[in-house]
């Protein structure tokens, strides 16, 4: 080990496998951890040539490979529980997006939250089991969501791509293939990052939708086409509250990665001189680079922390919901957009502050950040745009501060409202 | 204008308080532009989109004030002292940064003064020095083995430039000595000048 590096963990004052415990979640966590990602590791068919050498095409291949190793050895391993397939899946490819990343993380979500349980027999367990490879539609060209079902009243609907603005968004499952008349689809071609995901465009001309393929956990949709909103329009965006509740926990991951590269780095590189005559000092002595990284790591942890309490959140809730208790939904939903849109953002400026903190160095695809940026910056924009996610959360805000003018007292993480009639409006001095 | 609180730039639980009544105060200036919009206009929907931008605002400062709230009561859940002692000093440098990067929103709403801020920028620059012998311990505790971090520089045995060097010798334009392209089109350039 670089003696720099050797000294650096010497002079520690607190001991880093107890903090590594406690962002694990506790010591048995951290073991099992460990323990699954060593199943990945000493595992050959894993291992393949350094992906920044490799075209776009056999990166895609290359991830196809490993996500259909992975699923089987999965089986094989037992490995059944979320947490620990994350932990699986992300260490199978490195931190990157997978080709199954939605069929995992959006597709069997939404067959579980917003299905009927009748549905559910029918589609979740082939979903499970890999028969069905879900993805989703959800951008419309030129507008921002999937609108204008026609109705039939023959049990049916048809989808005319005709971009109109509708007026609201329901589930529905189709089928999705080349050999379907009226469905054309392919790949949109090369992005910023992403390369190992297929983000594809889907045309459908005159599609039909049986109605039976409806999601009706909560919207109903009748026979002659009529649509029986939910109780509460929330309840549709279901699965995007979970998914936002894990952006703010990869917010964390994301930053920490970078946080990790550009402290180490910084530990290990000298330059220039601060006495005359003296060795050149780490540049990790420089008060304006800690400066730079110092606040980005404390925020890294704040965001690890605040992660974890919005993921415990969002299944206490859902617990709740599921009994019929929607009374902390709107709060949920305001604070999932809100803290989505706020770490990602900083995440994002924090990840690049990173990246030249390293200098050119940092620049190299070998320094590993530009592949957590391209990787990570799409949340910005993803899973509700953020400046959008800020005002949904306005709307919650403007609605309790409505409700305390008008005397009523507010609960939750707006409660501190309750006091603005109480406090004291003090003259200052001009 | 609101009360001044009486700040402890040493104490989380004294500088959540502060972020609370920024949010408070941001949340009910975008309410009373929103209003006075709305005053003006006959559309619901004009008088949000021309109070946007404070609308935002609010939320932000809501989300920073839940942020230092919860990173605050997560130090109180850690039984070690050590590393009870590097959060808070973690968490303290979160928050103060942040104050010293929004002091406009604290000065204008009149809950620090000017002198409070100086204090505040001052002790940032400490809490760097302070943090700076646990920087790399910090880091490790994130515990991402090497495969996952996919870095050279963020090695976890520091070996950077040799393993730079090997790196570099794979890409695919080190294969031959010399590229062909030069076969192909330099030399023939060269041979016509």
């Amino acid at each position: 080990v670089n003696a720099d590096l050797r000294r650096e963990r010497a002079a520690a004052t607190f001991q880093p496998q107890l903090l590594t415990h406690i962002l694990d979640g506790g010591p048995e966590r951290t073991r099992r951890r460990k323990e699954i990602e060593a199943l990945v590791l000493n595992d050959p068919d894993f291992q393949h040539e350094d992906l920044n050498f490799l075209s776009r095409s056999q990166r895609y291949e290359q991830a196809i490979r490993k996500s259909s190793l992975m699923v089987m050895k999965l089986r094989e391993y037992g490995i059944a529980d979320p947490e620990e397939i994350y932990w699986f899946k992300s260490f199978v490819h490195r931190g990157r997006p997978e080709p199954l990343d939605l069929h995992l993380g959006m597709f069997l979500p939404t067959l579980l939250t917003q299905a009927t349980p009748e549905q559910q027999d029918r589609f979740f367990m082939p979903a499970w089991n890999l028969e069905i490879i879900g993805t989703y539609a959800q951008t419309e060209m030129g507008h921002g969501t999937v609108h204008s079902i026609n109705a039939l009243s023959k049990n049916g609907f048809v989808y005319r791509g005709v971009p109109c603005l509708g007026r609201t968004v329901s589930y529905f499952l189709m089928q999705v293939a080349l050999s379907v008349a009226g469905i054309t689809v392919g790949d949109i071609g090369p992005k910023f990052g992403f390369d190992e995901m297929d983000n594809g465009y889907l045309k459908m001309d005159n599609f039909r939708i049986p109605r039976e393929n409806m999601l009706m956990k909560y919207a109903q949709v009748e026979p002659d086409g009529t649509y029986v909103k939910p109780v509460s329009d929330k309840l549709t965006y279901g699965t995007m509250v979970f998914i936002r509740s894990l952006i703010v926990g990869d917010s964390a991951r994301s930053l920490s990665r970078a946080c990790t590269i550009a402290i180490r780095y910084s530990a290990v590189r000298h330059q220039s001189e601060l006495k005359p005559g003296e060795q050149e000092p780490q540049i990790l002595d420089y008060q304006t680079q800690q400066y730079k990284l110092f606040p980005l790591l404390a925020t890294a942890y704040a965001f690890h922390f605040v992660g974890a309490y919005i993921k415990d959140t969002y299944h206490r809730i859902s617990g709740d919901i599921s009994k019929g208790d929607l009374s902390e939904l709107p709060e949920l939903h305001a604070l999932t957009a809100g803290l989505k849109a706020f770490t990602s953002w900083t995440a994002n400026a924090g990840i690049e502050e990173c990246r030249m903190a390293c200098g050119g160095h940092g620049y190299s695809r070998c320094s590993g950040i530009p592949d957590i940026y391209v990787t990570f910056t799409p949340s910005c924009t993803y899973e509700g745009e953020n400046t959008v996610m800020m005002l949904q959360t306005a709307r919650f805000l403007m609605k309790s501060y409505t409700q305390v003018t008008s005397g009523q007292q507010v609960t939750g993480m707006v409660s501190y409202l309750n006091d603005l009639s109480r406090q004291r409006i003090q003259p200052q001095h001009v | 204008a609101a009360r001044t609180v009486t700040m402890r730039i040493n104490d989380p639980t004294s500088l959540v308080e502060a972020y609370k009544s920024r949010a408070a105060r941001l949340v009910e200036s975008a309410a009373k532009n929103l209003q006075a919009e709305l005053n003006h206009r006959k559309s619901k929907e004009d008088a949000w989109n021309r109070t946007s931008v404070d609308l935002v605002r609010a939320s932000e400062a809501h989300c920073h004030y839940v942020i230092v709230k919860l990173f605050t009561d997560k130090l109180a859940e850690v039984s070690d002292a050590a590393v009870r002692a590097v959060l808070t000093d973690l968490c303290l440098l979160y928050a103060l940064f942040g104050i010293s990067r929004n002091a406009g929103d604290f000065l204008q709403a009149g809950i620090l003064t000017g002198a409070q801020i100086t204090q505040v920028n001052q002790h940032v620059k400490e809490l760097l020095a302070v943090i700076r012998p646990n920087a790399v311990a910090l880091v490790d505790s994130f515990d991402f083995h090497d495969v996952h971090l996919g870095s050279v520089l963020g090695r976890y045995d520091g070996n950077v430039y040799e393993n730079m060097f090997e790196w570099a010798k794979k890409s695919p334009l080190n294969k031959t000595q010399v590229h062909e392209s030069f076969h192909k089109h330099l030399k023939p350039m060269q041979a016509k000048l």
